[in-house]
């Protein structure tokens, strides 16, 4: 028996926005330390990785692990159908095909059931080890989107060169080059608007602004982004989602043969 | 050219 309930069901609508458009068909992992997804886009160039973990949830019920294949597309369109100050109730019985998304409004006086069937999938999974990244800029994940926004209709790669004199954002196109630089910035009223650089070494990695404008789907999830970067590892662009857990995508680089 | 890697090349398949 599987029993999630959300009171800040908005968080899942977002999430569900930001990965639909990354990964078709996935498996979402049900176990007694949270709800969490592992998939790579179909061209196995990007990785996405949710977790919710079951403290964020009001009420947590997980008797056994539990693996749901669903059509990401299907159950945005569900989830469209809720409030968005609605509490969202995950529901599934243990051996039963199908998973129930519970939608209820604030003051109770609507409750809605949408029911979809689970699908087959079998989903590779890819073991990530935790690594020491040679740069992590922390910036606004508003900004990060507005460069990656801007950039892509100049070129569609994008050279991020992390130095002392802050993070560069570098592309070239048939109609010319654009460098976009941003410097550290702590002197900021709120905390949420300052861009940190953590530097141990000067890195700068290629990739494909495509993954990145399908990355920042998760600007709304949080006022912030973090890009960590090492000259032989994908970029990891990570937007936490307050109290509960993380969306993370990591990009492998392009290389000059 | 640029050639666009894997994510497979970097994390292996548990």
């Amino acid at each position: 028996m599987l029993e999630l309930r959300l009171v800040q069901g908005s968080l899942l609508k977002k999430v569900l926005e930001a990965i639909k458009e990354l990964v078709t068909d996935a498996n979402f992992d049900c176990s007694a330390t949270g709800f969490s997804l592992q998939a790579m886009d179909s061209s196995h160039v990007a990785l996405v990785a949710l977790l919710l973990r079951s403290e964020g949830f009001e009420h947590y019920r997980c008797d056994r692990n539990l693996s749901m294949g669903m059509n990401l597309g299907n159950v945005s369109k569900m989830l469209r159908c809720a409030g968005s100050d609605d509490i969202i109730t995950i529901k599934a019985d243990d051996g039963s095909d199908t998973v129930t998304f519970m939608f209820e409004s604030p003051n109770q006086d609507k409750i809605a059931d949408f029911e979809m069937k689970l699908m087959d999938i079998d989903s590779e999974h890819l073991g990530i080890p935790d690594a020491e990244y040679q740069a992590i800029v922390r910036m606004p994940s508003g900004e990060f989107a507005r460069i990656c926004k801007d950039l892509s209709s100049i070129g569609d790669t994008v050279i991020i060169s992390v130095t002392k004199e802050g993070v560069k954002f570098s592309t070239a196109g048939d109609i010319g080059t654009a460098n976009i630089v941003c410097r550290q910035n702590k002197t900021v009223d709120k905390p949420e608007e300052a861009t940190v650089i953590e530097m141990q070494e000067p890195v700068s990695l290629t990739f494909a602004l495509r993954y990145l404008n399908s990355f920042t789907k998760a600007t709304p999830l949080s006022e912030t982004v973090s890009i960590s970067l090492s000259s032989d590892l994908p970029v990891v662009v990570e937007y936490k989602i307050a109290d509960m857990g993380y969306v993370r995508y990591y990009l492998a680089p392009k290389i000059e043969e | 050219t640029e050639v666009q890697l894997s994510i497979k090349r970097f994390y292996r398949s548990t």
